[in-house]
């Protein structure tokens, strides 16, 4: 982090601040709450506190100005600058500008006002959750009247105020219909629908029937979708696919390469390289609430960081779930200290009781003196900065699959890694969010395919797919061919030849990686080949060519020939604790 | 600060002919505007200012590698959305 020249700070710990106009963008609320949460990433780590005044001079005055706005440091336009502050001081000095000429948003796209519900026309507030998942977009889960709706705040589960989204987002785009609207439910193949689907195409292009009745009328349309309509190019109001095949490369995002201008675009097949179809991917403009972060630093006294990941890196880039960097939190209780925040939790006491007794069998878990002497692995004493303690303590973990060579042991949020390779063991914990973005805190299940090193998550009936830290998702796993029988998918065994095994509750299916559907004839039962292992099994994966079945504090090991080889315990066998 | 008017020297890239002209008035604007090269830096030299220097300055303050050339990654950061707040002085 830097400081300016001087270490220029502010004197006194209570600020005021005061917006003196709004950009037309959004609504004057999401603008104050977008630069209250900005004030809050710093007075969260400082002793700082902030305050908004409505006349009056304060600290720090707010202003939104294009071009040349009075102050002899012009803006250029849309794009480029965005935004500048100056540091600590009287007059000018601490005030932030933003660039008039951006599209301000909250960095996914275009506001969407609702109508009725119980949020009295606010805009969606995206992401929110719902029922524990994160949506992005307006939804029609939760209703059968397949009317789109959005919550008004990050989480209706919490607040539960919402609102419907405009029914202009369903006007259809080419078909045969002449841009009619979709019409809920309607009955294709003699299935209802109550959204639009893919169902009927092998392109992934979205679809509603323009009548109550396809089977019967043929009406339909490509339903728009706000988050990827392209605009321009050659492919104007389809869809981008993710993932996409460009220069033999794969993207599942969209993407300045192959451009000079920067500008983004994204195929709109699966392959640009054979097919030619593109187009530019729509405007998200630019996060009001990180753009103000950043020029709230400067207002406070930190200039530009040189770690890429900072927020007070000089250049914009959009974070879903924003967390300030540990160069940020130095650089700025460099100049003001700490604040009255509490303390870091200690770490937890190491556990007292006994371990319980080994199974003999699946279900059971009787067993002499002796074979207790027998099986239990010596305790040692952990360091005291022994890194794999944490994980040491955890107990039923949400998920555990390999990835990348090593095991991964995945638990509210966090994730312990292990290598039986190399002499670091486990490390961890890490942030999921961190690792895979837009991911909830629990999954259930997840496993890496071999051959094209994606790496699929599921977690309810939804599931991801990460290439990096690029995702397509999520999508339900009805899209996969898995009925509602399945509530969520508790693990996965990849079977060699882009097939892996699916499990939930005592049954499995046989997913197809590369066309992402299970294969007919499933699911089939568990014990009818898996015998030996228990039915409830927490967590099911594939680590060093052998299947393992989790439940409580042991493993089922099994053969390929399916023959359990060992029951040990996961923390002293697969952690090495 | 502001830019009041463009610099009168040449800019040339040791090694390398130079890139097509709007790439280069692309990186002279840049590194002027956020403080790599100082307007009196440029108007002391010569008619031809090496600007390998300035651009190692600008490649590490950013995290990018220090090539000290006009290439790819480092038009791209000179492109990128960003504060107008300068890197280097006041």
């Amino acid at each position: 982090f830097l400081t300016f020249e001087g270490e220029l700070k502010w004197d006194h710990m209570d600020l005021t601040y005061r917006v003196m106009n709004y950009s037309p963008d959004l609504d004057r609320a999401v603008i104050d709450d977008a630069f209250q949460r900005a004030f809050k990433v710093w007075s969260d780590v400082t002793p700082l506190t902030f305050t908004q005044i409505y006349s009056g001079e304060a600290d720090i005055m707010i202003m939104f100005g294009s071009q040349e706005h009075g102050d002899g440091y012009p803006f250029d336009g849309k794009d480029g600058l965005l935004a500048h502050a100056f540091p600590p001081g009287s007059g000018i000095q601490g005030d932030a500008h933003f660039d008039d000429d951006e599209f301000w948003t909250l960095g996914t796209g275009l506001e969407v006002k609702t109508r009725y519900g119980n949020a009295n026309g606010a805009s969606c507030h995206f992401p929110f959750i719902f029922e524990g998942h994160s949506y992005s977009r307006c939804i029609t889960e939760g209703r059968t009247d397949g009317m789109l709706w959005c919550a008004t705040t990050a989480s209706y589960d919490a607040d539960k105020t919402y609102g419907f989204c405009p029914s202009e987002l369903l006007y259809t785009n080419g078909g045969n219909s002449d841009g009619s609207p979709c019409v809920f439910p309607f009955i294709f193949d003699g299935t209802s629908y109550d959204t639009c689907t893919t169902d009927g195409r092998s392109d992934g292009y979205r679809w509603c029937a323009t009548t109550a009745n396809f089977d019967q009328d043929k009406k339909y349309g490509f339903c728009p979708n706000r988050d990827t309509a392209v605009i321009g190019g050659n492919s104007q109001g389809d869809p981008c696919i993710f993932p996409f095949t460009f220069l033999g490369q794969s993207y599942s995002a969209c993407t300045s390469e192959g451009r000079q201008d920067g500008k983004l675009w994204c195929a709109t097949t699966s392959n640009y390289d054979t097919d030619k179809k593109w187009g530019f991917c729509p405007d998200r403009g630019y996060s009001i609430f990180l753009v103000a972060a950043h020029e709230f630093g400067h207002s406070l006294g930190l200039d530009h960081s040189s770690v890429r990941e900072a927020l007070m890196y000089p250049m914009y880039s959009y974070v879903q779930d924003f967390q300030l960097h540990e160069d940020d939190v130095q650089g700025i209780q460099y100049l003001y200290g700490r604040g009255s925040g509490p303390e870091p939790t200690p770490p937890a006491p190491l556990p007292t009781e006994e371990p319980q007794p080994m199974p003999t069998e699946a279900g059971s878990a009787s067993t002499t003196e002796e074979e207790e002497q027998e099986t239990l692995e010596p305790t040692a004493e952990p360091s005291p900065v022994d890194p794999s303690r944490d994980a040491c303590i955890e107990k039923n973990f949400d998920a555990i699959t390999e990835i990348n060579g090593e095991l991964h042991f995945f638990k509210n949020g966090k994730y312990w890694t292990h290598s039986s390779f190399w002499k670091s063991g486990t490390q961890g914990a890490f942030s999921i969010a961190d690792s895979w973005p837009g991911l909830p805190a629990v999954i259930d299940a997840a496993f890496q395919d071999v051959l094209t090193k994606r790496v699929f998550f599921f977690a309810g009936r939804q599931f991801w797919v990460f290439s990096g830290k690029n995702a397509v998702g999520p999508r339900g796993i009805e899209k996969l061919g898995i009925g509602k029988e399945a509530g969520r998918i508790t693990g996965a065994l990849q079977r060699g030849r882009g097939k892996v095994l699916l499990f939930s509750g005592e049954h499995y299916w046989r997913l197809d990686v590369k066309v992402q559907t299970v294969d007919k004839g499933y699911p089939r039962a568990t014990d009818d080949v898996f015998t030996g292992v228990p039915l409830d099994a927490r967590n099911v994966f594939l680590y060093q060519d052998k299947y393992h079945f989790c439940r409580d504090s042991f493993y089922w090991r099994m053969t390929p020939r399916y023959q359990v080889d060992r029951v040990g315990y996961i923390k002293y066998d697969l952690l090495q604790c | 600060a502001p830019l009041h008017s463009k610099p009168q020297a040449v800019i040339t890239f040791p090694g390398e002919l130079l890139s097509a002209p709007s790439d280069v008035e692309l990186a002279e604007s840049y590194l002027l505007r956020f403080g790599y090269i100082q307007e009196a830096e440029a108007r002391r030299s010569s008619k031809h200012v090496s600007l390998a220097k300035a651009l190692r300055k600008m490649q590490k303050q950013l995290g990018l590698e220090e090539t000290g050339e006009l290439d790819a990654s480092t038009l791209e950061a000179m492109r990128a959305p960003r504060c107008g707040v300068p890197d280097v002085g006041g």
